[in-house]
């Protein structure tokens, strides 16, 4: 680490170095360091240990939301998560963590199977319900999403269901057609429960670069999102991407899939993330 | 678009004077910023710009009016040159049995695209198999199955409980034996990091010497583009790459941090969610695209 050196340009240099590699983007992390280096200036600081837990603070400050999320359900039944998100992203597999959170928290808890698009990912939604023991709404592949939506809000609202799972299929955020799509499953949705009824999450890769900053803003148009779930967070890469969406469009990281198996889904703790920055 | 942003830093700046370092230093430094919104590694866009510094710096082009525009051109084709200068493709012989594997991080695309190389390649006659190697993720192998029907291109399945190693020997056996003359072995996704997984791949390549041992790598990938590709490739070695999603609005910076850390080509690109989705890999398009 960095925690030797002497306090010079070189050394501010590193810092920058590491949020970059961090996939923070250049704007983001010049702008974490510009303010660092003033808070430096002013405050005469030159114990190098110090100033990385000032860079950190400056970090969290960023991250941390004004609202407390907790995984706790809200009491307006039945609660909607819907998992959106590009192509690959870690959807299906969050749902699958959700399902089994829920489960375990003894509720009952639906899933809906609304991608109806790729080849198989109905069978193997229909694993994770299994595997969380858990029903499951769905219908043919090359069905209307929105229909089976409105078929298993239908069916959550008359059989008093605590939590709805809404696995949707991937899509990329320049396909007009998919994100009017998704436009149309959320108010399709809007037309069984309450918007404060349905959590919106925008799954997100951690090794996605930049265009995760699009990501975050076109679907946030189409289905006004109430924050992120940053899976594979288990692997090397830091999504660092997280802290300039969280500063350019407020948009909160809420969970972490921490790897593949049902238990992986961690509410995220942005004090033990920024540590893991410089870890 | 970059050419504008180094056009209007020359144009200010001639404004002031004569051009001179200075306005390379500032010129160069916004290209470097393009790089990284692109995603281009940190350390590889250093590189980049060291050496088209040394590329501009001639009297030449700071004389010239069109100072800005020769630059951005010089970074077109540097980016080109990097990317492999020339369109690469995989080879394979007829007549005998080829064998591709595909392996890279998870959700990265490597099923969809082994179900569209299979496509492309009955198309151009030969008889290709796909081989599901991916026994971990719920429905992998209905996966490959579907997508391999909707190919027309047969799929060889794992028995229950069959690991990957006995399910490649099999599926090679079968091949010989069917007058088969692709293979394409479809992996699981998995992490770098995890020592298991990457020693089933490791093995797979020691038990059958593959004509292709192809990196499949998301267009939107980040900064971990080059070590990704670098633990695979030393550790595995990897013949090229395959970057997908493209027909997405990622800029696909990632392309130049694997090409010129392992030096491995691309070869294949995939631009859709459907089987049409794969073309050839022309670096004069991607350079393009990353400059934005
Ligand atoms: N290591 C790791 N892998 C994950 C995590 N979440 C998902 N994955 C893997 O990522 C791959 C893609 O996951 P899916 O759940 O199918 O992703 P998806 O977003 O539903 O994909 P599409 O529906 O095709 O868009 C699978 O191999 C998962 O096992 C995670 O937190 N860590
Ligand atoms: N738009 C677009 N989507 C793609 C492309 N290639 C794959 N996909 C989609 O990306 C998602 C993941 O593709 P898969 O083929 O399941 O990825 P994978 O690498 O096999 O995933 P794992 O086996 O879980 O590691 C699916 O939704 C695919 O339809 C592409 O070139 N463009
Ligand atoms: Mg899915
Ligand atoms: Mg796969």
């Amino acid at each position: 680490t960095t925690l030797h050196k002497k306090i010079d340009g070189a050394f501010f240099d590193e810092l920058l170095d590491i949020l970059i590699l961090g996939d923070m983007g250049v704007e983001t992390s010049e702008k974490l360091i510009d303010q660092l280096k003033r808070t430096v200036k002013r405050d005469k600081i030159r114990d190098a240990e110090e100033i990385i837990n000032l860079l950190k603070a400056g970090i969290q400050d960023i991250l941390k939301s004004d609202i407390v999320y907790t995984a706790e359900i809200p009491d307006k039944r039945p609660y909607v998560i819907m998992l959106t998100g590009v192509n690959g992203s870690g959807k299906t597999t969050t749902a699958g963590k959700f399902a089994r959170r829920y489960k375990d928290a003894g509720l009952k808890v639906m899933m809906i199977a609304a991608d109806t698009f790729r080849a198989a990912a109905i069978e193997q939604l229909e694993i994770w319900a299994q595997r969380a023991d858990v029903d499951i709404v769905k219908q043919k592949e090359g069905s209307d999403p929105s229909a089976v939506i409105f078929d298993g809000l239908q069916k959550a609202v008359a059989r008093n269901y605590d939590v709805v799972i809404a696995d949707t299929a991937g899509r990329l955020q320049n396909k007009s057609h998919l994100m009017k799509e998704l436009e149309k499953i959320k108010r399709t949705s809007l037309k069984k429960v309450d918007e404060d009824q349905i959590l919106s999450l925008l799954v997100l890769d951690a090794t996605t670069g930049q265009n995760a900053v699009s990501q975050a803003l076109i679907f946030n148009d189409a289905v006004k999102l109430d924050g992120i779930v940053l899976a594979k967070l288990d692997g090397t890469a830091k999504g660092g991407i997280v802290v300039t969406i969280k500063d350019r469009l407020g948009l909160p990281v809420l969970e972490a899939g921490v790897g593949e198996k049902i238990d992986d889904l961690i509410p995220f703790d942005t004090e033990a993330y920024v540590d893991g920055l410089f870890g | 678009k970059l050419s504008d942003k180094i056009q209007n830093v020359f144009d200010r700046l001639r404004g002031k004077g004569r051009l001179n370092e200075k306005a390379v230093e500032e010129g160069l430094r916004e290209i470097r910023m393009a790089l990284l919104e692109a995603d281009v590694n940190y350390k590889v866009a250093k590189d980049f710009i060291a050496r088209v510094k040394e590329k501009s710096v001639g009297e030449e082009i700071l004389k010239s009016l069109t100072a800005g525009q020769q630059i951005v051109r010089i970074v077109r084709d540097e980016l080109t040159e990097l990317l492999g200068g020339e369109t690469v493709e995989i080879e394979l012989e007829r007549n005998r049995l080829n064998e591709i594997l595909l392996i890279g991080l998870q959700g990265c695309g490597k099923t969809t695209m082994a179900a569209k190389m299979g496509m492309k390649y009955r198309e151009d006659g030969w008889r290709p198999l796909l081989v599901a190697l991916d026994i971990y993720r719920p429905a992998a192998v209905e996966q490959l199955q579907k997508t391999g029907a909707q190919a027309n291109v047969p799929v060889f399945a794992p028995e229950s409980g069959e690991k990957p190693m006995a399910i490649l020997s099999r599926a090679h056996e079968y091949a010989l034996e069917n007058n088969i003359d692709i293979l394409i072995a479809d992996t699981a996704g998995r992490l770098t990091i995890d020592d298991e997984m990457m020693a089933e791949v490791e093995e797979l390549t020691q038990a059958i010497d593959f004509d292709e041992v192809l990196l499949v790598v998301d267009a939107m990938t980040g900064q971990e583009a080059v070590t990704v590709a670098e633990t695979f490739n030393s550790r595995i070695g990897i013949s090229g790459c395959i970057m997908t999603k493209l027909d997405g609005d990622a800029r696909g910076g990632a392309a130049l941090s694997v090409r010129s850390v392992t030096g491995v080509p691309i070869k294949l690109i995939g631009t859709g969610e459907g089987l049409q989705g794969v073309e050839v890999f022309y670096p004069e398009r991607m350079s393009g695209r990353i400059i934005g």
